[in-house]
């Protein structure tokens, strides 16, 4: 399973 | 950050400031859709749950701190301002929040990344951003009656959105392992929402005639 990407969006 | 996510934060940031001006320099809402603001106002508030917990960077949480503070002061304008209130378009604006509010919630709680509140909180808020559009849209049309600040906040929110897509498929291809599914469909959505009112904005403005939709 891949690690969901950050949330550094607005 | 690249520069299409910069230029979709600095539009999105304008589209605010002209509607917050417009509000406060001419004391005067009308062809704003107060339901719309209010399910912005949401967004921002079921989003930026974790603005104090997690830091991402001292841009993002000014810019969230922007976001929240704008959207809550339009609607404080809209509702309490003893003159800003007289000029609101309450007959117009009858679009109802449940419409998207329900669909969006349900959304959420089946669809998400992570069966937690805060992440069925902040998928809430990406489904509810894609659709809070509408209730104005609606509105323009109805009224058919578009000054140009009001013109010019729906095209600057509308190229915010289109700029988030190019700074997705820039991230894609530049990030490894970056594909938020839940954020792209409904950006896309999103996006496709304003298409209608894009094309009836450009022909007005190449043709240097008053916007105006179509009944």
């Amino acid at each position: 399973d891949v690690e969901p990407p950050p949330k550094d969006e607005l | 950050m690249n520069i299409f996510r910069l230029a979709g934060d600095m539009t999105h940031l304008a589209s605010v400031l002209v509607l917050l001006l417009k509000i406060h320099t001419i004391k005067s809402c009308s062809g704003v859709s107060l339901k719309t603001q209010e399910l912005y106002a949401l967004v921002f508030a079921t989003r930026y749950l974790d603005i104090f917990v997690t830091y991402v960077s001292f841009y993002n949480t000014v810019m969230k701190l922007i976001f929240l503070g704008s959207s809550f002061s339009i609607v404080w304008y809209i509702r309490r301002h003893r003159v800003v209130r007289r000029s609101y378009d309450k007959d117009q604006d009858t679009f109802r929040h449940l419409f998207l509010l329900l669909p969006c919630l349900v959304l959420a709680l089946v669809i998400n990344e992570k069966f937690t509140f805060k992440e069925v909180m902040w998928t809430f808020s990406i489904y509810l951003e894609a659709v809070a559009i509408l209730p104005q849209l609606v509105l323009l049309q109805r009224t058919r009656n578009i000054d140009n600040l009001t013109g010019q906040y729906v095209f600057l929110l509308g190229a915010y959105r289109a700029l988030y897509i190019l700074n997705w498929i820039y991230r894609y291809f530049t990030e490894e392992h970056y594909v938020h599914w839940i954020t792209w469909i409904a950006g896309i959505i999103q996006t496709l929402l304003y298409a209608d009112f894009f094309y009836y904005y450009f022909q007005s403005w190449k043709n240097s005639v008053k916007l105006e939709l179509p009944a």
